[in-house]
Order: structure tokens, then C-alpha cells, then sequence
């Protein structure tokens, strides 16, 4: 079963048309192997990105040297998963 | 007892294998009024089954509702199973879907994605697509919803097989899309189809696959906005309405671009709520709120379709 120990899903308020076309250019980047949950569209959309623990360093580096502000909505995801499965075997026992 | 609907669990996620015994169930509770007809099998060979409410008649005028084509949005699923029992026990005791039933069929399709679900709860909680082998990838499976044909293999779907969004080799060539699409075929008598999603609050009608409006543009964004009025009264959700295009992005494959251009007029696609925090992991606690202020938008435009038939 895969496992996400560390990784995050962080979150960007995107501010401009310029900061939507830095977000794609990651996007497109497959090296990184990033999830994005929701894409860079517009500025009235947030962008949602899970990111593997191991390029977590690189993509906040990223973004910040592009002045992307970013939060972070899951600081682990594989935690999430955990309490989700067990109140799921809870439920059938 | 997982199977009584009355010591169900709705507040919770389950297994493929417990929602289609609870399904058993609501038969067996409801002889009369529902029924789980097998429209096919998944890529690996699991029934794909939908659950048929109706008080009679032969191809009655019928509303379409699937859930969880994408099989890590989990509270889509879960809404269904909660509907799915909503539909059942409101039947004969509120008086508008009394109504709406005994002129209509409803026909509900909980497991869009059977093989998805089973591997997003076995080995990987955020797999999105189909489990099909595509030759020539060390990459499995297709975007259910960029397989359709409508505008198949246009912008916003991938020639990548390891994309999340890869569109497939050909349109209906997903076993569980096809079997969809002979459904509704074979039926030919629906009025409106319905695509429930997670996440990001949205209620959507056809484009997705170009940005040009379609004919009938401002009557399905009236209807939206009234559904999504009831929805906001229950708990405050907020959601946009819009074309697929115009308040997402250009997508093509979409299910409810086919149907629309079938001609099944009031086609409409659900992006369920997130609370802001968690996206696909959305807590159980959630399930019964997103389904119940869902329920009130379904409701609506199904009462809509009842009342402006064509």
C-alpha cells in the first residue's frame, strides 16, 4: 500500500496572471511528481498541491523565489490517512 | 446489521463490498420501489450495478445521478449511498418526490468507478482513474471523465497514460464508461443526468469541452443557482454555478458534454464541498451535512425536470 508519510498539500491563493503561468510551469514539470488536486486556472481559485516529502524543499523554494505565497492545508498527509482508516475499522468492528 | 438501513452507518466510508450489500438491503426494504440491475462489469471484472427506483411503467422519462467516477473523491460515494437511502425513505411521505416518482424513474449509479474505488482503498488512497493496462505504459488507467465522446482527446485531457488526466486510446473505450453509455442508450428516455464530484463546491453544466455557450446556457444556469440556493440555506455552503469551462477549465471527454449533446437537456456535474482544509480526505463527519445540503440541490432541479418536460 503507498504510503505518504510527509508529504503536504499546500495551498496557493493565486494573486496574478503571472503567478497562473509559474503554477502551470510546475504543473508541467513531471520531475517533481506533484498531484495537483486543483489546477491553476484563474485568481478566484485556489490551487491545491499534494507534494511528495522528497520535493517539498524544492517546490517552497519555488515558489517563494517566485513571490508565490502559499499555505500549508495538510502539514501530513500519511496522518490523515491513518485516522481516516482507523475510524474506518472501527466502523466495521 | 450493515445491511438494515436502519443500523447503517451513513457517517462513515465503507468498502465496495459493504455498499453493495447495503444496496441488498435497500432492495429488500423496499421491494416495491427499488431495484439493483447489473449494467456491466469493471476492467477487472467487478459488477457494476445501479440502483432503479421506480413505481412502474416501462422507460419512463428517468433522471440519471452517478457518484465517485473519480474513485478518490470518497465523499461522493458516500453521498450517493446517503441519497440512494433518502430517495427510498422519503418515497410515500414527501410529497414532491412522491410525485416526481410516480411519473419518473430514478436511476443511481453509487460505484462509478468499481476497480478505482477497490484500489484507492487497498493501495492507493489517491487514485483517480480507471485500473485498465494501456500497451506500451508501465502506466495504468484512464480519466473516466476525459473518455466520453465530446470533443474526446481535445484541450484539458492528456495523451500521457501516467497523467491523472490521460483521456485514453479511445472515446467509450473504458468498459465502465461504455457500459454507462449503453445504458443510457438502450434507455433513451432520459431528462437529465447528473454527475456527482468532489471537491471544490461547484455546480456546473455543459461545456467542458469548448468554451462556446450552450443552447441552452441561461436556462441551466437558472436552474443551477436555484439548486445551489437551497443547498447554501442548510449550512451556508457556498458554490459558483457556470460552465464547465468558464468556471474550471476547457476539459473534453466530459460525461455531461455526451449527454448534453445526446440530448438530454438538463445535464449537470456536482463538485461536492471541502471544507477548506482537508480536499479528498474530507473527515466522515462530513459525509451526512454534504449529502443532506446535496440532496436539497438534486431535489430541485429533479423537481425542475418533473415540471418541464420535453
Amino acid at each position: 500500500e503507498k504510503v505518504f508519510i510527509g508529504d503536504q498539500v499546500i495551498r496557493v491563493n493565486v494573486e496574478s496572471e503571472e503567478q497562473i503561468l509559474l503554477l502551470r510551469a510546475l504543473e508541467q514539470d513531471t520531475y517533481w511528481d506533484l498531484d495537483f488536486w486543483l489546477h491553476p486556472v484563474n485568481t478566484e481559485v485556489p490551487v491545491d498541491i499534494r507534494v511528495p516529502s522528497s520535493s517539498l524543499y524544492a517546490v517552497k523554494d519555488y515558489l517563494r523565489a517566485h513571490n508565490i505565497q502559499f499555505s500549508v492545508m495538510i502539514s501530513n498527509l500519511q496522518e490523515l490517512l491513518d485516522e481516516e482508516k482507523a475510524e474506518m475499522e472501527e466502523n466495521n468492528m | 446489521s450493515e445491511r438494515s438501513s436502519k443500523s447503517f452507518n451513513f457517517g462513515a466510508y465503507h468498502s465496495l463490498e459493504t455498499i453493495y450489500s447495503w444496496m441488498d438491503g435497500l432492495v429488500a426494504a423496499h421491494p416495491n420501489l427499488v431495484t439493483k440491475e447489473q449494467i456491466g462489469t469493471s476492467y477487472e471484472g467487478r459488477p457494476m450495478y445501479v440502483l432503479k427506483f421506480s413505481t412502474g411503467g416501462d422507460k419512463r422519462p428517468a433522471i440519471w445521478v452517478d457518484s465517485g467516477i473519480h474513485s478518490r473523491e470518497w465523499v461522493s460515494q458516500a453521498t450517493g449511498v446517503w441519497t440512494a437511502n433518502q430517495i427510498a425513505s422519503d418515497y410515500g411521505t414527501d410529497a414532491s418526490l412522491t410525485s416526481l416518482l410516480k411519473t419518473m424513474d430514478i436511476y443511481l449509479l453509487i460505484l462509478a468507478n468499481p476497480d478505482g474505488y477497490v484500489h484507492s482503498h487497498t493501495s492507493d488512497r489517491m487514485w483517480r482513474k480507471t485500473r485498465s493496462k494501456n500497451p506500451g505504459s508501465m502506466c495504468r488507467g484512464v480519466d473516466p471523465n476525459r473518455n466520453w465522446d465530446a470533443g474526446f482527446g481535445g484541450p484539458g485531457a492528456s495523451t500521457n497514460p501516467c497523467s491523472d488526466s490521460y483521456h485514453g486510446p479511445s472515446p467509450h473505450s473504458e468498459i465502465e464508461v461504455k457500459n454507462v453509455v449503453n445504458l443510457v442508450k438502450n434507455h433513451g428516455n432520459f431528462k437529465s443526468f447528473i454527475s456527482i464530484h468532489a471537491y471544490s463546491q461547484l455546480l456546473m453544466y455543459p461545456y467542458g469541452y469548448t468554451c462556446t455557450d450552450a443552447l441552452h446556457a441561461a436556462e441551466l444556469d437558472s436552474v443551477g443557482r436555484s439548486a445551489v440556493q437551497k443547498l447554501s440555506s442548510l449550512h451556508g455552503t457556498t458554490y459558483k454555478v457556470g460552465s464547465i469551462c468558464k468556471i474550471i477549465y476547457q476539459a473534453s471527454g466530459g460525461s455531461i458534454d455526451w449527454t448534453y449533446n445526446l440530448g438530454i437537456k438538463y445535464s449537470f456535474a456536482f463538485e461536492l464541498r471541502d471544507t477548506g482544509r482537508y480536499g479528498f480526505i474530507l473527515p466522515a463527519n462530513q459525509i451526512i451535512p454534504t449529502a443532506s445540503e446535496t440532496w436539497l440541490a438534486l431535489k430541485d432541479i429533479m423537481e425542475y425536470v418533473r415540471d418541464h418536460s420535453y
